[in-house]
């Protein structure tokens, strides 16, 4: 892993420098707060804001994650996310961590002035952060490190702020491609007091950005609420036994409703079969008609080109559907 | 909206996440403006309502009679926009996705 600290940024629409709080800011949800800036971005049309890092693709999806309730080792603050909802269709373009580091800065407070109290923030001087990533063991697997990062915090910083982020795209990709996706991210402050639990408001979070391959298909408003949504479930049927069932069934209709050539505007006598590669082609009887068709087509085409050219549209006139209603 | 001339056209549809049942697990928005398409694509189709070529062509064959059985073109939509939903995710997670093709911007005979 980087052994570099990440500059301070905040999240989307954060708070930036000459901004900042002399308290916590009230957040009850910090992910949820994220991902609703997020979302009022990507629907008043304006151009979505770039993920962090150096990846400027946005994608179709944006995904936040909180960590899960979990008890830590002394001294060492571990956050276990399960990230098992991100789909294979869901290629990751930036995935980070945001976390807290309000709580390593000090308040002073100076009330003995004549107009109020005024606040004075202080840094430590040298604050180091280890952030480690670890896949967490599932069945028959073992923990291994993802990567790990040292995070700076130091007086260099002229406009600390109190939300951080780190990028762990590499980190992910790695995992996502192992299908490691119960990962625990630990915190921990080098010749330092220990890294204490923040309340929930103020754990760390992780977003992902992602591009979904599979939103285009049919049903993928539906696809993505399976699961536990059991008033859709009851509904509908899950969309995969539903796609199976309606090719079967599109699969009887074309073997049991066989429409005469007058109906179905087939060429009379006809048969095809479908070719995984050709798509439908017909045999023998088809192929006996295609040089006369060619033969037809290319005598015709030369009169269609120069009325092709002017319009790309067909157009009618009352003499000629004339005709074809007495024909 | 019967009232309104019975050509293929866009119709106004404001769906509610709540009475499809939906609202449980959608945060936002709760309803969005869906629209839909409907009304006849009858021989001539005008070209207000944008048919394609088969569409005229199959208009014509309907209209001539020759080929029985072939109905008239459908009103089907024809310019669609994505709409951004968030939700939460079966683990409770808040997930944003933008989805295509959720809102008619215009309707065509097709």
């Amino acid at each position: 892993g980087a052994v570099r600290g990440s500059r301070a940024r905040p999240p989307a629409g954060e708070d930036g420098p000459g901004q900042r709080r002399p308290e916590r800011p009230a957040a009850a949800d910090r992910v949820a707060e994220h991902m609703l800036r997020l979302y009022e971005q990507y629907r008043g049309g304006r151009d979505p804001p770039a993920p962090p890092g150096p990846w400027l693709r946005r994608g179709n999806t944006v995904r936040g994650f909180r960590p899960l309730p979990a008890g830590s080792p002394k001294g060492q603050e571990m956050y276990i996310f399960n990230l098992t909802s991100l789909t294979e269709s869901e290629n990751v373009l930036s995935a980070s961590v945001y976390y807290y580091i309000g709580d390593l800065l000090h308040v002073k407070w100076n009330c003995s002035q004549p107009s109020g109290c005024s606040h004075h923030w202080h840094r430590k001087p040298e604050i180091q952060i280890r952030l480690s990533v670890w896949t967490f063991p599932s069945a028959g697997n073992l923990t291994r490190s993802l990567g790990h990062f040292l995070i700076n915090v130091s007086s260099a910083y002229q406009d600390i702020l109190s939300w951080q982020w780190k990028d762990i795209t590499q980190l992910l990709h790695e995992a996502k491609q192992n299908n490691e996706l119960l990962i625990s991210v630990k915190m921990d402050l080098t010749g330092h007091p220990p890294w204490e639990r923040a309340s929930s408001s103020y754990e760390p979070y992780i977003l992902i950005y992602a591009n979904d391959s599979a939103i285009s298909e049919p049903e993928s408003v539906v696809s993505t609420l399976r699961g536990h949504h059991h008033p859709l479930a009851r509904v509908l049927p899950k969309p995969e036994g539903h796609r199976r069932s309606s090719v079967d069934n599109r699969r009887r209709k074309r073997s049991a409703n066989v429409l005469l050539p007058l109906q179905n505007n087939e060429l009379p006598g006809a048969k095809y079969q479908y070719g995984e590669e050709q798509g439908w082609e017909g045999t023998k009887p088809y192929k006996t008609f295609q040089p006369q068709l060619a033969d037809r087509a290319r005598s015709k085409k030369k009169q269609r080109k120069s009325h092709l050219q002017k319009t790309q549209t067909l157009q009618f006139d009352e003499q000629t559907l004339k005709k074809a209603r007495r024909k | 909206q019967w009232n309104e001339p019975r050509n293929c056209a866009r119709r106004y549809l404001k769906v509610d996440f709540a009475d499809i049942g939906w609202s449980e697990w959608i945060i936002s928005p709760k309803s969005f403006d869906a629209y839909y398409c409907s009304g006849e694509c009858q021989f001539p189709i005008p070209k207000a309502m944008k048919p394609s070529n088969h569409a005229t062509i199959q208009s014509i064959v309907r209209a001539v009679g020759v080929v029985p059985g072939i109905p008239e073109p459908c009103c089907v939509p024809d310019k669609m926009s994505s709409l951004s939903i968030l939700f939460f995710d079966e683990n409770k997670n808040v997930v944003l996705k933008v989805y295509p093709n959720m809102t008619v911007e215009s309707c065509a005979c097709r």
